[in-house]
């Protein structure tokens, strides 16, 4: 029988008992099982690791339970600055980008940076650029926040300015 | 973070991360994730590894890199090569950290020293495995 295999991960960190509620994890639940399936049929008929685990990450990133593409957390300014990075073990030949805005599915740039540009890594506007040309996906900042990450935003904006209280 | 790593029937790997960042980071910063060694790395003749956890952490480790080394140089087990990557130079490299590996036989390694890692994988035809908690 042909060996073939998929591994996924949605984040590590260490949280509060609590934190993480029972909804939250189901809904986590299901959309690592969505992810490994997408990546994980690519390979079952035949297909190569590269597109699986594109196919895999891009599935997490239209997910708005997960930190990337729609979901990312947001800056100090409240944007959605991601990055992304998909290398070939065959061929050693790497894609990655990082600072980007706009861009609906940052794995799918940094797959064009490896297969499309002379470069490894492009970086903010420079990426922005590369992924119009490809024709790409863009979409508006609102789609990239969630009622979670808003939520988040506002706290740390609110902790700042409490913190300015008092001073001239 | 999000990440994948696979091995295909022809015996190749590859590996992908993509990231939010973290919550209100500053403009213009970047972790591991896109960095080629810091939290991802793939090669047939090692493995393919993609990180999760503090960005700064896994980049000043260089430690997808450092597990495919282990592996290829060392001749350490995938999960070996993870636990020995995820305990480097403990007392400087504090954070959370998790990792998912594979290599050309099939092995799959996922190890982390936080109470919360999302994960899955399937071999094959076999069930698919998917958990959060530790």
């Amino acid at each position: 029988m042909t060996l073939y295999a998929i591994a996924i991960h949605g984040g590590a960190l260490t949280m509060k008992p609590g934190e993480l509620s029972e909804e939250e994890a189901a809904f986590q639940r299901v959309g690592l099982g969505k992810a490994l399936h997408a990546g994980w049929l690519i390979l079952n008929r035949g297909g190569t690791a590269l597109d699986a685990v594109e196919a895999a990450v891009r599935s997490l990133e239209d997910n708005p339970h997960f930190n990337a593409g729609r979901g990312s957390s947001l800056t100090r300014q409240g944007e959605a600055e991601m990055d992304a990075a998909i290398m070939d073990g065959r061929t050693l030949q790497a894609g990655a980008v990082t600072g980007v805005r706009y861009v609906q599915h940052p794995i799918g740039l940094a797959r064009a940076v490896l297969e499309r540009s002379p470069h490894a890594f492009l970086a903010g506007d420079g990426a922005l650029e590369f992924a119009l040309a490809c024709g790409l996906p863009l979409a508006a900042p609102s789609y990239f926040q969630t009622d979670k990450t808003r939520q988040q935003w506002l706290a740390l904006a609110q902790q700042e300015s409490n913190q300015l209280a008092g001073h001239d | 973070t999000v990440g994948a790593v696979a091995l295909d029937q022809a015996g190749n790997l590859a590996v992908a991360t993509s990231t939010g960042g973290i919550e209100g980071q500053a403009k213009g910063r970047v972790g591991d994730s896109p960095v080629l060694g810091g939290g991802t790395y793939a090669s047939n003749d090692s493995c393919a590894v993609s990180c999760t956890g503090d960005g700064e952490v896994i980049l000043r480790g260089a430690l997808a890199h450092e597990v495919c080394a282990l592996v290829k140089y060392q001749g350490l087990p995938l999960a070996e090569a993870c636990q020995a990557a995820l305990r480097l130079h403990d007392d400087k490299l504090k954070g959370d950290k998790g990792f998912i590996a594979l290599d050309p036989q099939g092995r799959v390694a996922i190890e982390f020293n936080t109470n919360v890692m999302r994960r899955a994988y399937r071999v094959g035809e076999a069930a698919p495995y998917i958990a959060i908690y530790q």
